[in-house]
């Protein structure tokens, strides 16, 4: 563990409960993509096969129960609660997100580090992982006014990676065969993802002004 | 339980 992972673990543990308060306590998932919720439930659910076989740390076995246990909520309230339902734009939120998963599973199966069940599974969350943020950006671009508070959720959510890719980069200098391209491109393109929204969440944060994607 | 290498990081 170095404190770039740590900082990157905290940071999307911040993400995660930043949105569960939000539709906890203000009951609201205004802005809030359910199709980037959806994908980030099998991203983990495909991540985490292991969390039974393969024990690393008590803190590796928290963190994956916590992410999943919160992006289960999250989707179960914005899809089964009625007050938090009730705000869910469903005619914004129309990203074809199922058509995402296809190219990632078919990727996994020619990409990856070996050939096993557990391995293509973990290929396929990496791939989903770096395109599930991707209904959630189409959908701000649409949402006019954008609350604070998902503005939040979508900067740490993408911060998260960024201190990953530090982490990698440590790692790589520190620890001799260290390497994982996979892991390390598909990283690289999920942060990318978020460039433009960093800049437009920066020119809000300079300017104190709502923040607004261009159309 | 085994672990896989590089299948540290959550």
């Amino acid at each position: 563990m170095n404190i770039f992972r740590l900082a990157g673990d905290m940071t999307h543990l911040a993400s995660v409960l930043v949105l569960l308060l939000k539709i906890h306590t203000i009951k609201s998932c205004a802005g809030v993509s359910l199709k980037t919720q959806e994908l980030y439930v099998i991203v983990f659910a495909t991540r985490y096969l292991d969390i039974f076989t393969s024990f690393v740390s008590i803190y590796n076995s928290l963190m994956k129960l916590i992410f999943l246990g919160s992006s289960f909520s999250i989707v179960w309230y914005m899809r089964y609660h009625k007050a938090v339902h009730r705000t869910y734009d469903r005619e914004q939120d129309t990203f074809r997100h199922w058509f995402l998963m296809l190219p990632c599973i078919l990727l996994a199966l020619l990409i990856h580090e070996k050939f096993t069940f557990f391995e293509v599974m973990w290929t396929f969350s990496l791939y989903l992982e770096a395109v599930a943020i991707l209904p959630q950006l189409v959908l701000l671009q649409r949402t006019r006014n954008i609350d604070n508070l998902t503005g939040q959720y979508i900067f740490l959510l993408g911060g998260y990676r960024g201190f990953y890719i530090l982490n990698w980069i440590y790692r790589y200098f520190t620890e001799p065969h260290y390497v994982h391209w996979i892991t390390w491109i598909s990283g690289l393109v999920q942060t990318l993802l978020y460039a433009d929204f960093f800049y437009y969440y920066f020119l809000s944060w300079k300017n104190n002004k709502k923040l607004q994607l261009p159309a | 339980l085994v672990t896989e290498p590089g299948h540290d990081e959550l």
